[in-house]
């Protein structure tokens, strides 16, 4: 039943361009599930501008759209206003845990190191150990980007809040019951002429299209963070063969392998959308120059407009706070391995302190 | 994304 323990165990070499092709990897996939998340963003913040789908369904004018609520159903089943608010209100604790054991690292070095320097300045040249200022100056800037990337963090908390505020009266409309949200809304007298003409079928068919597009992104995002490959044999056989590693051009080309399908498979999705989108516009167009329009129906429009974007809001703040949330959770990790990294240094320092000063002393 | 990327930062540094 023997494990070996080292079969893990890999050159240097081998761990470095495993760790730099990760890198790169991560930020492949990032790049592509950003570009397919920005064009739904945008295309959510067209049909919400054109208060499509919803101006569509909203042909008798009195009546909640179909399409905004079922988006209020969606905020309520996912927790509504208070799960949102749950949330920001942890990300300071967040914050705090992860300042304070960050600066508790620190200070740690800070303290041991003022001890140091004491009894170098007691003992002058026979304290003949290297100062443990040089000795800390890697922790220490590691701490600087522990400190940088935590102050990133806070800005990016603040995005999320002003975007919460921005957004949360009319969050909380959508997540009130139907009656409410049906008396807020501002009646307007029917537009039956519209139901039956061509435009509104036009319109229905090309958003429908437009639906399909976004739902396809979502099985192409699980694809992509479903690639998985293990370059480690690769870069084993280039040090065997070669004594270095071209981690550049291995890495390259691989992700260009595993991943070069799927870029031109979101490029294309981004084409459709733009196709789509433009054809929207042209037939919202012909469709609004049909609706008798007048205050009241500019009005209803108006509120069905922002509700829509509500919901899109709610939906980007909640991915906002659950990066946040994951970003703290994992960086206390991060920090706690520092901290021992710290203590560590600290101790054998300390232990070696007092050995050179029994010798001094009895000397 | 909003937050930071933390993965440069799990690279553990081998203490000289």
């Amino acid at each position: 039943k023997f494990t070996d323990l080292f079969e893990k165990m890999v050159p240097m070499a081998v761990q470095q361009s495993m760790s730099t092709y990760n890198q790169r990897k991560a930020d492949t996939v990032n790049r592509l599930v950003g570009t397919m998340r920005e064009a739904t963003n945008l295309c959510n913040g067209v049909l919400a501008s054109l208060n499509l789908p919803a101006a569509l369904e909203d042909l008798s004018g009195d009546s909640i759209p179909q399409s905004i609520a079922d988006k209020a159903r969606a905020i309520v089943q996912q927790g509504g206003l208070q799960s949102i608010e749950q949330l920001i209100r942890d990300l300071p604790e967040l914050l705090t845990r992860n300042r304070e054991i960050l600066d508790e690292s620190l200070k740690m070095l800070d303290d041991e190191e003022s001890t140091d320097s004491e009894l170098r300045s007691k003992f002058n040249q026979r304290w003949n150990r290297t100062p443990s200022g040089d000795l800390y100056k890697p922790l220490r800037a590691e701490g600087g980007n522990f400190r940088s990337v935590l102050d990133k963090a806070v800005q990016a908390d603040q995005v999320v809040r002003e975007r919460y505020n921005t957004h949360c009266e009319m969050i909380a409309l959508l997540c009130k019951p139907e009656a409410e949200l049906s008396a807020a809304l501002p009646s307007a007298n029917p537009a039956k002429t519209l139901q039956g003409s061509e435009v509104v079928s036009v319109l229905r068919s090309q958003l429908s299209k437009l639906e399909e597009v976004k739902k396809e992104r979502e099985g192409l995002e699980a694809e992509i963070k479903a690639v998985t490959f293990d370059m480690s044999t690769c870069f084993l056989t280039a040090l065997a063969q070669d004594g270095a590693i071209n981690e550049e051009a291995l890495s390259v080309s691989q992700l260009d392998q595993l991943y070069g399908s799927y870029t031109q498979r979101v490029q294309a999705s981004l084409r459709a959308q733009e196709g789509l989108l433009g054809n929207v516009q042209a037939s919202h167009q012909e469709f609004s120059s049909l609706k008798q329009s007048n205050s009241e129906a500019n009005d209803r429009e108006e509120v069905l407009k922002k509700l829509a974007s509500a919901h899109d809001s709610y939906v980007e703040i909640t991915s906002n706070l659950k990066e946040g949330t994951k970003f703290y959770n994992d960086l206390t990790e991060i920090l706690l391995k520092f901290q021992n990294k710290c203590s560590d240094i600290v101790f054998a320092r300390k232990t070696e302190r007092d050995e050179l000063l029994k010798e001094l002393q009895q000397s | 994304s909003l937050y930071p990327s933390l993965e440069d930062l799990k690279v553990d540094k081998v203490m000289k």
